[in-house]
């Protein structure tokens, strides 16, 4: 192994990293799984930890590019160089570029994820039977909207598993729409355009508008690569067209006729004799996991190894079973030390991409906070309604807060019978604990949950079967949570999620309940279950709340965080993201 | 058998076709990836320093040093790879 000159490396091992921007190659979820592989690489055998940031700078900065890409040294189109990165640094140093002109893949031909439909997003499966005919590529067939869909098995006829591919007519990636199809014919600087285009950009990018003229709404974004999109030719990514006629001959596939290299390659037109659009055919591509792992060693302090097995070494090779080599591994620890115990007792920070949930075995609740030291008697006047309380009890040591709930725009975090007050957005530092009993004196030391009512600001407060109602400083309470129409089987109230003016969602297991808080009763209709209308996060969160337009479920010291569409955008720690340690 | 078909070859527009020959194949590799400084030497010296810088790659690559262009080293040099350079500088 070699390490770079001067042996430079991060001068700390809870290392950041951003992705930039998405390679259409591959589904956004794909490719962040893959990063997150790739640091586990060498997370698993140093004391470094990788947590992913979503904006501001972070160590590495990770993106795509073509040719000249922003820095001193262009990438060369398909083939010859596949990426590049920095040693450790400021600035570029750090970062890793990945080639956008390549096919990238998981190292064996295309992966193309499937939406909707009824495979719950399962990758598409190669070849497949659909009506007795067999396809090695999504199809339109048997659609009147003509989108582009797959099998998920081998026979679609006998299993009837399906979904949609990625395509323009289903989605579109980063631009200013969020994510919304393409509209065609669209209009852009007075032309109309019926399919997808580079015009207007010098970085080779394929992109559309998402209504049907840009020049007046300006609204676009980035056509996501179907499976038969071509690589390199002079089509610019455009899909292949079957069939296509070569030299007066029809072709239904990709063919290597009128080439000596072999390669395969295809029409993206009817016709290649009349219009001479081609391109090359997706073919096993580059596994971005294992670049991403290699560019990933040289962005932490390693250089170029000769030994021909090492994940370091300069040349590409697929690998199916990957695992580091001897040399890799002694090349890193030279830099960074092995890795301090066998299984992290805290996991490390590398926060689970938004597909990657968190393993819940890993959740060990052992590991209590160290007990603190006395704290030192603070002589100077109190300023606030409470009096501050030992300020190096440190939210940040708390696994699991007893409830996490929004007050007056504020977010607080409650535990033990003390509570930590985060105000605004943003990265405002946390105020150090204050008691609950000198706020709200009436209050048991564990809270369950709590919510303010939007019209009248009262804050109601749930423990075990009971709850209070407080007014400013007065307070109605305890009282019986069956006062308010739940079931005698419900032992606490778990999250409060607001819902217009006068209702309350009231979660409790892996049931909700709707309250009007004006009548104070339950609407009919419910308990409903937590997973039939909030799919996609764990059904035994013992959290849920609302903070800035998003709904947060918690459980233990992970977030899911959903967007107003009821989808999952992000899976977080309440630690690093929330509470901002 | 039938007589074999004549295959046609078709020059496709736009194809990036990488007509370099070995020798500029091998002088671009060696000085992209810091085998070989790009100060033009004189003739003399610039023999002594490619083969000189062969057999350095042939060496980082794990190949026979050689110091030849042969082809174990051009193959080597068309594989896709990494862009960071091998000789830090």
């Amino acid at each position: 192994y070699k390490t770079f000159d001067g042996d430079l490396k991060w001068d700390h091992n809870d290392v950041t990293y951003r992705i930039l921007n998405y390679s259409p190659d591959l589904d956004s979820s794909v490719i962040d799984d893959a990063f997150a592989r790739a640091f586990k690489v060498w997370s698993d055998v140093t004391p470094l930890t990788f947590t992913r940031l979503f904006d501001g700078t972070a160590d590495i900065m990770i993106s795509f590019g073509k040719k000249n890409h922003g820095d001193p040294y262009p990438f060369d189109g398909k083939d010859g160089l596949l990426a590049h990165a920095y040693p450790p640094g400021e600035g570029l140093q750090g970062d890793a570029h990945f080639d956008d002109d390549e096919f990238w893949t998981l190292g064996k031909g295309p992966v193309v994820k499937t939406y909707y439909g009824n495979a719950e997003g399962a990758m598409c499966r190669f070849p497949f039977v659909f009506g007795g005919k067999t396809y090695t590529t999504c199809t339109s067939e048997g659609r009147a909207d003509k989108l582009p869909w797959c099998a998920t098995t081998d026979d679609y006829d006998k299993d009837g598993k399906y979904g949609f591919c990625p395509s323009e007519l289903l989605f579109t990636i980063g631009g200013n729409s969020d994510g919304a199809k393409c509209v065609f014919p669209f209009v852009f600087l007075g032309d109309e355009y019926n399919s997808c285009t580079t015009e207007g950009r010098n970085d080779g990018y394929r992109w559309c508008a998402t209504t049907s003229n840009f020049d007046q709404d300006k609204k676009y974004g980035f056509c996501p690569n179907r499976d038969t999109t071509t690589i390199g030719g002079n089509s610019e990514g455009e899909p292949c067209h079957f069939p296509f006629v070569f030299l007066g001959k029809e072709y239904d596939s990709c063919t290597s006729e009128g080439r000596g290299d072999g390669k395969l390659w295809c029409g993206t037109t009817s016709s290649y004799d009349d219009d001479k659009k081609w391109g090359f055919c997706p073919d096993q591509g580059y596994s971005l996991f294992l670049v991403a792992a290699h560019e990933f060693g040289h962005a932490l302090g390693l250089d170029h190894s000769n030994i021909r097995e090492a994940l370091m070494y300069p040349m590409y090779s697929y690998v199916e079973d990957f695992s580091l080599h001897e040399d890799d591994i002694e090349g890193i620890q030279y830099l960074y030390g092995g890795k301090t115990d066998p299984k992290p007792t805290v996991p490390q920070p590398n926060t689970p991409t938004t597909t990657a949930i968190p393993d819940p075995d890993e959740t060990d609740s052992t590991d209590e906070p160290e007990p603190e030291p006395e704290p030192e008697p603070t002589n100077h006047p109190t300023t606030t309604t409470s009096t501050p309380l030992d300020p190096t009890k440190d939210a940040c040591n708390v696994i699991k807060f007893d409830t996490i709930t929004v007050i007056g725009g504020d977010l607080y975090f409650f535990k033990d019978g003390h509570y930590w007050r985060k105000s605004g957005k943003g990265d405002s530092a946390l105020k150090s604990p204050m008691l609950i009993s000198e706020r709200w004196p009436a209050l048991p030391a564990v809270i369950d949950s709590a919510f303010e009512d939007v019209l009248t600001k009262r804050l109601y407060f749930f423990s075990g079967t009971k709850f209070w109602v407080y007014t400013g400083k007065n307070v109605l309470g305890p009282r019986s949570i069956e006062k308010l129409g739940l079931p005698d089987s419900v032992q606490k109230v778990e999250g409060a999620l607001q819902r217009g003016q006068n209702k309350v969602l009231l979660f409790s297991a892996e049931n909700f309940w709707r309250l009007d808080v004006k009548t104070q009763t339950i609407d009919k209709g419910y308990p409903k279950f937590i997973d039939v209308v909030f799919g996609g996060v764990p059904i035994d969160a013992h959290e849920v709340f609302q903070y800035e337009g998003h709904t947060f479920f918690c459980r233990d010291r992970f977030y899911w965080r959903m967007n107003s569409r009821r989808q999952v955008d992000r899976v977080g720690y309440v630690k690093y993201d929330l509470l901002k340690c | 058998w039938s007589v074999p078909l004549k295959s046609v070859f078709v020059t496709f527009p736009g194809d990036v076709i990488k007509n370099m020959s070995d020798t500029d194949l091998a002088e671009s590799y060696l000085k992209k990836f810091g085998y070989m400084d790009t100060l033009h030497r004189s003739g003399f010296q610039s023999v002594v320093s490619t083969s000189k810088a062969l057999k350095r790659m042939q060496r980082q690559l794990g190949l026979d040093e050689t110091g030849q262009l042969d082809t174990q080293t051009l193959d080597a040099m068309k594989r896709p790879r990494c862009g960071v350079p091998d000789v830090a500088n």
